[in-house]
């Protein structure tokens, strides 16, 4: 016999934009197909398919605050393969989630997702994000500072960037004197990033 | 004189931005 389906999925679609934490529950169902063969009365013999069990797993989903935006949308998409008897999932989501897994309590058969909000997933940010203050050489110190000021949305609010920085030497062949990388957090909607080297630090 | 090449990325996004270069300052 076999499992038909062997692996069933739902989808679930969610456009709500209230900000609760609603709960879902839904079944994903298989049955066990057994091949069931008879003899007619002329001694022909002939088989057929039928449903011997029928099997049900329940399935619950539960999400953390988060406030979902115009034409935004979220994709949950739960499935079970009755055949390895393996639960699997994902999530399709302007959010970064954290996945708790666990058994359904008593005796029921199935799973509970809680998705655990973590924040949004940070996308390419636009060019004018970073914009350049100010290239400077102090004399005194032989430093050269580079002052960028910055202007992100609070979606990149605890997000890393990172700066890349080659200091040449003007030429008619422009020569690389160096490559640095800086890193530094987002915590601010502005702000101002300095970054001070000297010829000879960047390796 | 020195100027200097930038661009910078988010992390987690993969995406580069490269902001070109500045304009040169002069070095004695």
């Amino acid at each position: 016999g076999h499992y038909e389906p062997e692996t069933a999925c739902q989808t679930l679609h969610l456009i709500d934009r209230d900000g609760t934490a609603p709960t879902w529950r839904t079944t994903l169902s298989s049955d066990y197909m057994m091949q069931y063969w008879e003899t007619d009365h002329y001694g022909n013999s002939h088989s057929y398919w039928a449903s011997a069990a029928s099997y049900n797993i329940q399935v619950q989903l539960k999400t953390g605050y988060r406030q979902l935006r115009d034409r935004e949308t979220e994709y949950i998409k739960v499935c079970y393969d009755f055949y390895y008897k393996r639960e699997s999932y994902s999530v399709t989501s302007p959010f970064t989630y954290e996945v708790i897994k666990r058994a359904l309590p008593g005796n029921v058969s199935g799973f509970s997702l809680e998705l655990i909000p973590l924040g949004r997933t940070p996308q390419a940010p636009e060019a004018s994000a970073m914009e350049l203050s100010e290239f400077s050489y102090d004399h005194a110190s032989k430093q050269f500072t580079l002052l960028v000021k910055s202007n992100f949305s609070s979606d990149y609010y605890g997000h890393k960037v990172e700066f890349s920085v080659e200091l040449m030497r003007d030429g008619l062949f422009d020569s690389s004197k160096g490559k640095q990388t800086y890193e530094a957090e987002i915590n601010a909607a502005s702000g101002s990033y300095i970054m001070k080297f000297k010829e000879g630090d960047l390796p | 004189k020195f100027f200097v090449k930038w661009g910078f990325s988010v992390k987690g996004t993969g995406a580069f931005v490269d902001k070109g270069r500045t304009d040169p300052v002069t070095v004695p």
